[in-house]
């Protein structure tokens, strides 16, 4: 918690990967397993308070 | 803060004190695991409001660009990194560093950055939990103050993940198809801070889709300071958009465009930003 408040400008990280097997594993990045995902946020120093999917993509609301 | 994971593009939006850069190389190695190789970058910010809290490196954009460059395989070879000042306000940059594999840019989406500050005061009560409702758990708080606020009106095809801190602060995802849409709360008086995130597609008259969506998230927090970015990840410049964006934040809060700056950047695009205050009285 930064000492006179929180900080509400976020960063943002965008990382786009090349799609040339799509057709053998179409889901992609969306393959990565939970607890490896949480492992990652872990080290940014977030954590999943909520997570919805379709079929398109997964979003997870985040808290620090 | 936020998550997105689509099969080829992750999309990672935090705030505070976090160290989201430490994300990128774990990424990277999880993806190699699934066979997929990196092909793009993008790490941008707006200015802090308490840079002096922020650990290493996000104290300095320069920092932040050096840890980026060092985690990134060389076949990124097109980079840049660019810091947009506008000259009327320059404590409100926009920080943006790229890198690509190839120079031609390919991402269809339009992404809209929205940074709101001075937030209305009565509009933002409705991001604190009442008292009383201690026994609600986050998600209906959440819930809750999506219909209060008014954020269900912005886009009612998306279904929408809500969460709502305690004792104040809220955050939600929009999920529309293949588009996604986030907003992130901090309600309190002082350092009020909203911001909204939205992807969108230029086509089947995107341009009034992004003007009509802009109007409705403004108008939920109805702030007095605003900077919008408009990322051109693979489409052409649109100079409509953007007069739409001045256009819709003109009409709806009497703001007035103070600074519009645009930049290339190769492989990725185009990036306009665009700073708002209120028109003297």
């Amino acid at each position: 918690m930064a000492v006179s408040g929180f900080e509400g400008f976020e960063k943002r990280l965008e990382l786009r990967f090349f799609n040339d097997d799509t057709n053998k594993n179409p889901m992609g990045l969306r393959l990565i397993d939970f607890e490896s995902l949480d492992q990652v946020l872990t080290q940014v120093q977030c954590t999943v308070v909520s997570a919805v999917a379709n079929h398109s993509f997964d979003a997870y609301v985040l808290s620090e | 803060s936020s998550l997105f994971v689509y099969p080829t593009k992750i999309i990672i939006k935090t705030c505070g004190t976090t160290q989201l850069l430490k994300s990128i190389r774990p990424f990277i190695h999880l993806a190699r695991t699934l066979n997929l190789t990196l092909r793009a970058c993008r790490y941008s910010r707006g200015s802090f409001i308490f840079p002096k809290a922020q650990p290493f490196p996000h104290t300095s954009f320069e920092d932040e660009v050096a840890i980026v460059e060092d985690s990134l395989p060389k076949s990124l070879r097109h980079r840049k990194a660019s810091v947009m000042t506008p000259s009327n306000n320059p404590s409100r940059a926009w920080h943006v560093f790229t890198a690509s594999a190839d120079v031609e840019p390919d991402e269809p989406l339009v992404v809209v950055e929205v940074c709101m500050t001075e937030l209305d005061r009565v509009n933002a009560l409705s991001f604190f939990r009442r008292r009383g409702d201690e026994k609600i758990n986050s998600d209906s708080a959440g819930r809750e103050m999506t219909r209060l606020s008014g954020i269900d009106a912005i886009n009612q095809n998306a279904f929408v993940c809500d969460f709502a801190f305690d004792p104040c602060g809220y955050s939600m995802n929009g999920v529309d198809g293949d588009r996604y849409s986030t907003i992130h709360v901090t309600p309190e008086d002082g350092f009020s801070y909203a911001s909204f995130e939205c992807g969108l597609s230029l086509y089947d008259d995107g341009r009034g889709d992004i003007a009509e969506v802009l109007s409705r998230a403004i108008d939920v927090f109805r702030p007095d300071c605003v900077s919008v970015a408009t990322t051109y990840g693979g489409e052409d410049y649109d100079h409509e958009v953007t007069k739409r964006v001045e256009r819709v934040l003109a009409k709806k809060l009497g703001l007035k465009c103070r600074s519009r700056l645009m930049d290339e950047f190769p492989g990725s695009g185009t990036v306009v930003f665009q700073s708002f205050t209120p028109r003297r009285r």
